[in-house]
């Protein structure tokens, strides 16, 4: 079941390693930069459709990229200094106010999506949504059964019915 | 099947992106230290016990880490400016020669070996070794069949029959 890999490797190989060192990061980020954020979580965007953007302003345009978080740096895999970053976006809200948030997509939707899009991947658009929502529920488990991560996450699910409502996107993640 | 979805996952999310690129990162390298690499593929090990360490000297002290590649930076699922980069190494042959190779480790089969280990992911050490051959098969075959990645890499498939030669890692790489 390729969701339930994904979810797993996503989280050994991601979430395991950045989440514990996000607080820290957060602090460094006011250090700089005397700015506070709303959360001090990273705010991991599922849409159920798999459509992923390369950037969330795409998605709505009360959502905007404002500074990236201070890097790390981890030696995997002889890969040495490998860079884990994180970006900070400005959401406003229904009264003009504006949010700093640490939010990004599950990157292994990308996949998930691409995969139904290749011939020989052998998987098919329609079980794609079964499969984001296998990940969503196999990331939701793992995360709340680990204790280096607790607290340091939101999991937001998107809904593709809402695709008409331009500012949908700036509405979930400030529900959270 | 966890092997087929990391395997896809790998070529999608990252051998896609960066082994068409590699060759204009091996001139930018050239111009910047004036030293020419023994092959401008991407070396990819393949560890069939899924033991992947961080640094390659670990293995073997022919091989030494030597300079990092220029980095690309690409905007992916809201991380702005995402870094990719790869590892040089200096390979030490029999007649006590230097070679500079660009290698690192299948990252994904940190994750089949991480699975291994934890007892909720439901993947025992008996089938590792099965998931990383499935994974070699499957990564193989879809690089053959890639336009964007032809003449860019090398797999290389790591027996673990050699580990007390302490030399196993430099002679494989260097056979290639
Ligand atoms: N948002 C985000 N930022 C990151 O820095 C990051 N690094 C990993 N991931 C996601 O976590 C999971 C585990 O990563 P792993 O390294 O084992 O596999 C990775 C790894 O084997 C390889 N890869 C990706 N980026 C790099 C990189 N910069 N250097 C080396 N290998 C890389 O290709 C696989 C798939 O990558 P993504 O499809 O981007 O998603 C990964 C994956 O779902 C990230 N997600």
């Amino acid at each position: 079941n390729v969701a339930h890999g994904l979810a797993w490797s996503f989280y050994l190989g991601y979430l395991k390693l950045v989440l514990p060192e996000l607080e820290g990061l957060v602090k460094q980020y006011y250090n700089l930069t005397g700015e506070v954020l709303r959360s001090p979580r990273l705010y991991i965007l599922l849409p159920l459709n798999a459509a992923v953007s390369a950037k969330l302003e795409e998605e709505d345009n009360l959502v905007s990229f404002h500074k990236n978080l201070p890097q790390l740096e981890r030696d995997r895999a002889g890969v040495r200094s490998r860079v884990y970053k994180h970006s900070v976006y400005k959401v406003i809200d229904n009264n003009k106010e504006p949010h700093l948030c640490v939010v990004e997509y599950a990157t292994p939707l990308l996949t998930l999506y691409q995969m139904s899009q290749d011939n020989s991947a052998g998987f098919s658009e329609k079980e794609r949504r079964q499969q984001v929502l296998l990940f969503y529920r196999t990331l939701r488990d793992i995360l709340e059964s680990s204790l280096e991560c607790r607290n340091s996450y939101r999991l937001i699910l998107l809904d593709d019915d809402h695709s008409e409502d331009p500012h949908f996107l700036s509405k979930e993640i400030l529900k959270h």
